[in-house]
């Protein structure tokens, strides 16, 4: 799981 | 960005509308709980920690200081604004909300997506918005007169958290490794709080009475 570094949800 | 993930976002905002709209233009916080505002104000602080470090896109910008703006001045408006805050039912909003904080934090330091400041307090924010709607809960069940505008401002909110979930299972199946425990187990136990409101609301709805939460 490496996109979620970004965090891009709110 | 799918539908699931927008009409989320935008059921959240609503609720947020909703809300200012009773605060701002009805000067009554009446039935709203302090406790879960502050709560809110907290999350929102810690998560969007990377605002001006971390840019995502313009949308991810703007709806941050939204929601980081409309929660802390609706403490504000209860704690300060001289006519609103004495329409908030302080005797009955009694969580000790403080409780659920430490917990929180000492949950985030153990079970992170990485060890980093950051990551912690992102990890802090999600665990701590899971459970930031009980003093809601625990309040609308002790206000015998929940009037429409408090009542929608709840449904709101768990209308976004059930469309968050149905987001999660449209990203799992269209993009490769979309795979993220934290967010989804403290999403999906957040959303579960609001199954009993849920089902009060609807019924009321459904019967065309008043809401009313069993104590």
């Amino acid at each position: 799981s490496s996109n979620q570094r970004d965090h891009d949800e709110l | 960005m799918n539908a699931f993930r927008l009409a989320g976002d935008m059921t959240h905002l609503l609720s947020v509308v909703v809300l200012l709209l009773k605060i701002h233009t009805i000067k009554s916080c009446a039935g709203i709980s302090l406790k879960t505002q502050e709560l809110y104000a907290l999350v929102f602080a810690a998560r969007y920690l990377d605002l001006f470090i971390h840019f995502i896109s313009l949308y991810n910008t703007v709806m941050k200081l939204v929601f980081l703006a409309s929660s802390f001045s609706i403490v504000w408006y209860m704690r300060r604004h001289k006519i609103v805050r004495r329409t908030y039912d302080k005797d009955h909003d009694t969580f000790r909300h403080h409780f659920l904080v430490l917990p929180c934090l000492a949950l985030a330091l153990l079970i992170n997506e990485r060890f980093t400041f950051r990551e912690v307090m992102w990890a802090f924010s999600i665990y701590l918005e899971a459970v930031a709607i009980l003093p809601q809960l625990v309040l609308l069940q002790r206000t015998r007169n929940i009037d429409n505008l408090t009542g929608q401002y709840v449904f709101f909110l768990g209308a976004y958290r059930v469309l968050y979930i149905l987001n999660w299972i449209y990203r799992y199946f269209t993009e490769p490794h979309f795979v993220h425990w934290i967010s989804w187990v403290a999403g999906i136990v957040q959303t579960l709080l609001y199954a009993d409101f849920f089902y009060y609301y609807i019924m009321s709805w459904k019967n065309n009475v008043k809401l009313e939460l069993p104590a």
